[in-house]
């Protein structure tokens, strides 16, 4: 029954005020808090699906516990921040196999691997002054990795992503990438 | 701007030497629409007087700017250019509370167009109702085609109601619609596609022309009951909302391909989730 609260929350935001806006502030307030608490707690269904689905065949690993970066649209996933490995794990939930950029928010560059092992072409671009600048985000984050993702449909796919040594982050500053203001 | 021509397999993307969106060019196709101009502008709201409700405030409710005219919200902008492999960027700051990102991913088939709007000014106690203008030369006699709450996508007509003699009154606001999903303008030849990531307003207003708020901050209650403005100053400053836009240019035998396409893709995006590990790849793999 974890995904209840989710369920409730948009059931409730059907609601013609929470659909057009009209309601007051304090009730938007109200909306948001009720989502996000349903977000969170979905979370559980994630992580308990994934753990069916992620170990292989006769084993048992340990599967970490997957988290969602609700401010990746501001570049900001404190959870990840600075980290010397972490996994990404994309759901497709079409029923057509999709290809898909993603950005990543990261203070430095790093290795990308798909599922295969093998390193995918990735990318460091640098994220705007202007998203920088938004009130309210807390990340020191000032780059992002840019990759392209192939997905089955109805499927998941992980990328493995490792911390690049200092000596190939100042390959970075000599970089394909050409920046004009 | 030769420094910021976004290029890829289908498209390309042309700006001027002002920072203003040029063109876009459908290689494939041979088509292009150029844009007479391209950007943020804003309408001042009605501020009203809610105890007659013939003088009634632009608010929640109520979409009334006080002159059908539409002002940039800057003379200036700036932009940068990145070009990577998997995406070329122009990245247009218009001031301190509006700018845009748009970007041409490799093999991409849309432009896309992230916005990001706010905090909102409202010192000079002025209630401001933000657009993005897409100002192109396609010839779209009056008519302009969006989706209707959900249902199928209607054609709207300028000043015009299908079922009984409309008189103008609001210029501007009696030609919004919702715009859930979609919205295209087309001539013969070429059609102009926006998808939009939420539920948005907007309208033609003038041929060619695309309009499409997405942020207003209001200093006086419409009096329809909400029984409050719609200004968020409870962080203090109001709020940033930042989204994005898919332009499609196609012909119009084969748009629906692309944005039928495109809506499900954007609206059964992946889901990502992350994972810490302390493992090493061989160990991990």
């Amino acid at each position: 029954n974890s995904i209840f609260y989710l369920s409730e929350a948009m059931g409730v935001a059907q609601h013609h005020d929470a659909v057009s806006g009209t309601e007051k502030q304090e009730v938007a307030f109200d909306y948001a808090q009720r989502l996000a608490v349903g977000i969170d707690a979905a979370e559980n269904v994630i992580n308990q699906a994934f753990s069916k689905l992620l170990p292989k065949d006769g084993q048992s690993p340990p599967v970490s516990n997957q988290f969602l970066c609700q401010l990746s649209n501001i570049s900001q996933c404190l959870e990840i921040d600075g980290q010397d490995r972490f996994t990404l794990t994309l759901w497709n939930p079409t029923i057509h196999p999709v290809v898909q950029h993603v950005r990543v928010p990261v203070r430095t560059d790093y290795t990308v691997r798909d599922p295969t092992g093998q390193i995918v072409l990735s990318e460091l671009v640098p994220i705007s002054y202007a998203t920088q600048n938004i009130p309210g985000r807390t990340s020191v984050t000032q780059k992002q990795i840019i990759f392209k993702a192939s997905l089955p449909a109805l499927g998941f796919n992980s990328y493995y992503f490792e911390k690049k040594p200092e000596e190939e982050e100042e390959k970075y500053k000599q970089s394909k990438v050409k920046i004009t203001h | 701007n030769e420094e910021c021509v976004l290029q890829n397999q289908n498209l390309r993307v042309d700006f001027d030497d002002q920072g203003n969106l040029h063109q876009i060019v459908n290689i494939n196709q041979k088509i292009d629409v150029s844009f007479v101009s391209q950007g943020f502008y804003w309408y001042q709201g009605f501020p009203g007087n809610n105890s007659q409700s013939e003088f009634q405030a632009s608010g929640a409710y109520i979409f009334r700017p006080l002159t059908p005219n539409a002002l940039p919200v800057s003379q200036t902008r700036s932009i940068t250019c990145i070009k990577a492999q998997n995406v070329q960027t122009a990245i247009i700051v218009f001031n301190d509370w509006a700018s845009q990102e748009i970007s041409l991913y490799d093999e991409g088939e849309f432009v896309e167009v992230e916005w990001t709007v706010g905090p909102i000014p409202i010192n000079d106690n002025i209630g401001k109702e933000i657009i993005i203008r897409y100002d192109t030369n396609i010839q779209s006699q009056s008519k302009y085609y969006t989706d209707a709450n959900g249902r199928e996508v209607l054609e709207r007509k300028r000043d015009y109601r299908p079922t009984w003699n409309y008189t103008v009154v609001e210029t501007v606001s009696g030609n919004y619609y919702p715009i859930n999903s979609r919205i295209w303008i087309k001539e013969d030849n070429r059609q102009f596609t926006v998808l939009t990531d939420r539920s948005e307003g907007g309208g033609s207003i003038q041929d060619g022309s695309i309009e499409i708020m997405v942020h207003r901050r209001l200093l006086h209650d419409d009096r329809l009951g909400v029984g409050e403005p719609l200004n968020e100053t409870a962080y203090g400053e109001g709020l940033v909302v930042r989204g994005r836009h898919f332009l499609i240019v196609e012909p119009p035998a084969s748009s629906a391909r692309y944005h039928r396409v495109g809506s499900q893709r954007l609206f059964m995006h992946p889901i990502a989730t992350f994972a810490l590990t302390q493992q090493d790849y061989n160990s991990y793999s």
